[in-house]
């Protein structure tokens, strides 16, 4: 049980930085830490580990507060899906699906969780990503759009490919 | 795996049978106002993937039925329905079902159905088949979709509950 | 206590669906429940209600569910600001401070809540609105912008009257 | 009444004194990036309202008290505080404070100033005047700001809570 709990745990832990980072990196050339925040996991209990809590530490970048709880709403969110995408890199589920995440989310936060999901959606990885934020669901491959048919007291449905309709550079 | 398509029938704000597709989409989004019921179709796919009813906002599997009209609950409510009326003693739906078709990597084709039944039951069914809820179970944990822990499911709201130390459970459940 | 308890109930009672028509009103001309949901409170114990819950129900335009657990996200969050808001009215207090209460809300709610308070802010109640939303704080009055100063490794604001921008028709 | 003004010092993340008016505005947003501070501008205002601790995110006072660089808990961080580092046994400020000025109906100006203290502690001052928090709290009250029941704040998240039917107890807070 050790070795099974231990094995997916060090695979995580080994995982959230990098993955933090590509979430909150800045490409700003002013700051030398616009690589991104930093993240990491530690054990409550190190003998018996499944019996205790996992504690995860963010820090946004240019912060120095690890302390989960000081953090804002965003930064919270983000954290948070960072450690999502770290979990699910160990036997990866082949799909993701996500209810308005970006609800806490800032206009540069938004950016960066589109292209990461852009940057991570393939044959092996689909997103399926509920969101009221055109800036989100305008980098889709594909729209389903959801609306109410009063005379019919239903939801309807109608789908819209993107990729049909290229982006003009 | 992949996601290919997805059919309702009677499941929440879904009346009669509704029916989408993903395509060879990497990345999908679900849009449209408040209310309309883009919550209601996530809430298709975990049903599907047989995800636990209490997660869905309902308290059990006859709620998650379509209710079209008024209903008991309703009965102190007065006004527009009245042509309704005659024809409303069945209005309420009886059966539901949600169907989801999955490709495997391998290239084959799984059309997995969950069903509520009238005694507001699961019936589940691979390919047309019969199978118990165990077994479907298994079904899905080979393609890594483990419906005990929702790790691949955020419903709204819950996106900042991950980072709680009882996210060692989930850890735990992903390993075993 | 029962006097106490019940003069309060009985005002917000009372209040409570106009707020929720005016939150949740359409305008449209097409349907003829343009004037928005209906909602009331009911208590769970007559004689000492104060003992008990007090259960909520609103009903959105257009829709027949009275049950707030089956309302959707942007449903709740504008009934549960009616309610509010119908509390409020019972001694009201001189300020409201509301943080991302919007989060959920697709752009006609938040035009809804922004004519809303643009409507009932005045020199007997201000608001003072925390949001992400630009559809919103443009509406109002003055803008208070916060940063973060990297270099001083703190919070700094910048207020900005907005009343000296008049909108031109 | 309403609220023309508040002043800041080494309140959580707002080094130093910052200020701010509201002049003769009805409807005043707070907006900038996540992470910038809006939500600890409304933790200043609910402090100085005299809200309990337990709801600001933070479980002791000290916490509020503004943290500027690497103290004890970041101990094992390196980097580019070196330069600091001469100066920095004293960079945690020692105290902080949150005033508001308040213009009641009659045109009377409150300030209504709340201290953390070094010893952990909050002082209440009322136009310089030392007061019981009990003194402080029924001044608010008499303006129908009442610090128990937070009704006239909604802190970020929380807006969805109100209905749940526990709201029984606001109501009897607000008669009470
Ligand atoms: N069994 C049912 N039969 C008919 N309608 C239902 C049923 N269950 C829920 N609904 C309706 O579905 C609506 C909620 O849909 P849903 O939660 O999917 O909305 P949404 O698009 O996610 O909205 P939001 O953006 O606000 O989160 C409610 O108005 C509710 O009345
Ligand atoms: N005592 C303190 N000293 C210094 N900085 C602090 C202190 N307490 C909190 N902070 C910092 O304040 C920041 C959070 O600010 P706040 O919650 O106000 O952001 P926000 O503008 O509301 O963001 P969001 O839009 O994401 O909700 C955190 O990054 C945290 O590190
Ligand atoms: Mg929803
Ligand atoms: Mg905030």
């Amino acid at each position: 049980r050790y070795a099974l709990f231990n094995q997916a745990f060090e695979h995580i832990s080994s995982h959230i930085d990098s993955i933090y980072k590509e979430l909150t990196r800045t490409n700003s050339v002013i700051s030398p830490l616009g690589g991104g925040g930093s993240a990491y996991l530690t054990l409550e209990d190190e003998d018996e580990p499944y019996l205790a809590g996992i504690k995860y530490h963010a820090m946004p970048p240019m912060k120095r507060f690890r302390d989960m709880e000081l953090l804002s709403g965003g930064e919270k969110t983000i954290a948070a899906l960072a450690l999502l995408f770290a979990i699910h890199s160990f036997h990866p589920s082949p799909f993701f699906v996500l209810d308005e995440v970006d609800a806490a989310l800032d206009n540069a936060n938004v950016n960066k969780l589109t292209n990461y999901i852009v940057n991570n959606s393939n044959e092996h990885l689909q997103f399926i990503v509920i969101s009221l934020k055109n800036s989100l669901f305008e980098k889709s491959d594909a729209l389903i759009g959801i609306f109410r048919d009063q005379e019919e007291n239903s939801s309807k449905t109608v789908t819209l490919d993107l990729r049909s309709y290229p982006v003009e550079a | 795996g992949r996601l290919v398509g997805l059919e309702l029938h009677n499941f929440k704000s879904y009346k009669g049978t509704t029916s989408i597709g993903f395509g060879t989409t990497f990345f999908t989004s679900i849009i449209g106002p408040n209310g309309s019921g883009k919550s209601n179709m996530m809430d298709a796919i975990s049903f599907v993937l047989g995800i636990k009813t209490s997660n869905l906002r309902s308290h059990n599997l006859k709620d998650l039925i379509y209710r079209g009209v008024r209903n008991r609950q309703d009965s102190e409510q007065q006004g527009d329905d009245d042509d309704d009326d005659h024809d409303d003693g069945n209005k309420k739906a009886s059966r539901a079902y949600v169907m989801c078709i999955y490709e495997k990597s391998d290239g084959e084709i799984l059309k997995l159905k969950r069903e509520i039944t009238s005694n507001g039951n699961s019936e589940y069914r691979i390919n047309d088949r019969i199978v118990s809820a165990a077994e479907y179970s298994d079904i899905l944990k080979n393609e890594n979709i483990l419906n005990k822990t929702k790790n691949c499911l955020v419903f709204q709201g819950d996106v900042q509950k991950i980072s709680a130390p009882l996210e060692l459970t989930k850890i735990i459940e992903v390993v075993s």
